[in-house]
């Protein structure tokens, strides 16, 4: 596990874009060994939960402090699901959920309505995919790059999917054109986008449960 | 939000360095001077957003720790004003026949009137070698055992008058769809959905907009003081560190400590709740 703080590792180019997928990969696998109940549970309860960051934020601080506080309403459906049944205490549910809430958590309101959309339209696969694209090419540089989506990444958002999935990534601070898939690369939209890279691909897991 | 988009571009217009926006009106009065507020982030990709823990520097400094003075600037007034207007069309790939064009229209106003409260660095001199109360504060010893870091805001930029903020925003999604989108789903999607929505806020004098923080370190002695730089990129729990020097000590008696303060940065440590072991401690290095 590399050990170097993020502004550290950045500013000595230390990370790539494989570096931000194998972090994600790992969250994502820790969470597919959840039972398909758990994962199903805390999809459709965090749903509901995205209109009220200060829901989110709640069940974020009773998984940080390993509490056992009580909550109401989604939040403690998700926290009683995962405290039933017996585990080793060195496995911990808990915290590949915390990496979710916490990537969420740096998306703005706006960002975490347009995310309740696109997982009722079912196009996180999609939108995961459009912003690896994004990223892969252009994580370690600072300066600004243009770029173009490519057509068969769009092609299956359509309509209000591609007005939906254009505020996500507008919203990360890239400036995009709704009449060409052209756009580009801002070294500000790098850590929003990354936190976006990491919520489609653990909500993407618990959908695909 | 409306508020955080307001607070956001504030901050990129009048920021200068360090300078973070509040992002949600309700959280803004967690945000005052002095406050506490902490991380523990989970990913090296992403900053986890402050947590105010609704403490103050001064509820956690032994009694005797003089309030240091602030400084107010002149009220600063900014204005903006957008109205944008977007429309998407895209034509259907294979296996599918028809289009969809979708049309976005949006109009937002602003306009502030604020004032930066700081308290300068010369000021904060009288606080730097504070000691904690004692005993310390519960959310102090759950601070410690996370790990986390703790930091003191020092400065905010807040409102000098009410004002009210506007956001008007429609969507209208016009197509026709009709093919196989898979083996599973076949079929024909024709129509227009139109959303409207507008809203207007109104955010009270006084509300902290932005704020600058400095990070709280607190040796082991239980003397505190604030770092000056942000990027110092130290442990708030300083007494933490030596433990862990101790216990290195202990486990190479022979020779000298062989976790030197810069290893340990690279230290987590770890509690376990299996039963009969109420506390342990792996070093990963």
């Amino acid at each position: 596990v590399p050990s170097l703080e993020p502004k550290q590792a950045n500013s000595r180019g230390a990370f790539d874009f494989q570096h931000l997928q194998e972090e994600v990969f790992r969250k994502t696998e820790a969470l597919a060994q959840l039972s398909k109940d758990i994962q199903g549970v805390v999809f459709y309860n965090i749903l509901p939960m995205l209109g009220d960051r200060g829901a989110l934020q709640d069940l974020m601080d009773v998984l940080d402090l390993d509490s056992w506080d009580h909550l109401k309403g989604p939040g403690s459906i998700i926290l009683n699901k995962l405290r039933q049944g017996s585990r080793p205490p060195w496995v911990k549910p808990q915290d590949s959920i915390l990496y979710l809430l916490q990537a969420m958590m740096v998306l703005s309101d706006t960002q975490l309505e347009l995310l309740a959309l696109s997982m009722e339209k079912r196009i996180l696969l999609w939108q995961r995919e459009l912003v690896r694209i994004i990223l892969e090419p252009n994580f370690k540089y600072p300066w600004s790059i243009p770029f173009t989506l490519p057509p068969e990444l769009l092609a299956p958002l359509q309509g209000e999917g591609l007005a939906i999935t254009y505020g996500l990534l507008e919203e990360c601070g890239l400036k995009m054109e709704l009449s060409s898939p052209r756009s580009t690369w801002d070294l500000e939209a790098k850590m929003p986008l990354s936190a976006l890279y990491g919520t489609l691909s653990l909500l993407q897991q618990l959908a695909e449960a | 939000s409306i508020f955080e988009r307001v607070s956001k571009k504030m901050v990129k217009n009048f920021g200068g360095k360090d300078l973070r926006p509040v992002k949600s009106l309700l959280d803004a009065t967690h945000f005052r001077q002095f406050s506490i507020l902490r991380k523990n982030p989970q990913s090296q990709f992403w900053e986890q957003p402050d947590i105010p823990v609704e403490y103050s520097l001064m509820d956690i400094l032994a009694s005797g720790s003089s309030v240091p003075e602030v400084e107010v600037t002149r009220p600063f007034f900014f204005s903006d004003t957008v109205i944008q207007k977007w429309k998407a069309g895209v034509s259907v790939s294979a296996g599918v026949d028809g289009s969809a064009t979708g049309e976005f229209t949006q109009s937002r106003g602003s306009t502030l009137e604020f004032q930066k409260v700081t308290v300068p660095s010369r000021n904060l001199e009288s606080l730097q070698n504070s000691k904690l109360l004692d005993p310390e504060p519960s959310f102090l010893k759950h601070c410690r055992e996370r790990g986390d870091n703790l930091y003191v805001v020092t400065e905010v930029v807040e409102l000098t008058n009410s004002t009210t903020l506007h956001d008007k925003s429609s969507v209208n999604t016009l197509g026709k769809l009709s093919g196989s989108w898979n083996t599973l789903i076949k079929g024909e999607v024709q129509g227009e959905i139109v959303k409207d929505g507008a809203m207007t806020l109104t955010i009270p004098q006084g509300t902290v907009m932005a704020y600058k923080k400095k990070q709280l370190v607190i040796k082991g002695n239980g003397v505190t003081f604030l770092l000056i730089s942000t990027d110092a990129k130290q442990k708030t729990f300083q007494d933490e560190l030596l433990k862990l020097q101790g216990c290195s000590r202990t486990l190479f008696e022979s020779g000298q400590p062989v976790l030197s303060s810069l290893s340990i940065g690279r230290i987590k440590e770890h509690y376990s709740q299996e039963p009969g072991i109420s506390h342990r401690s792996s070093l990963i290095i």
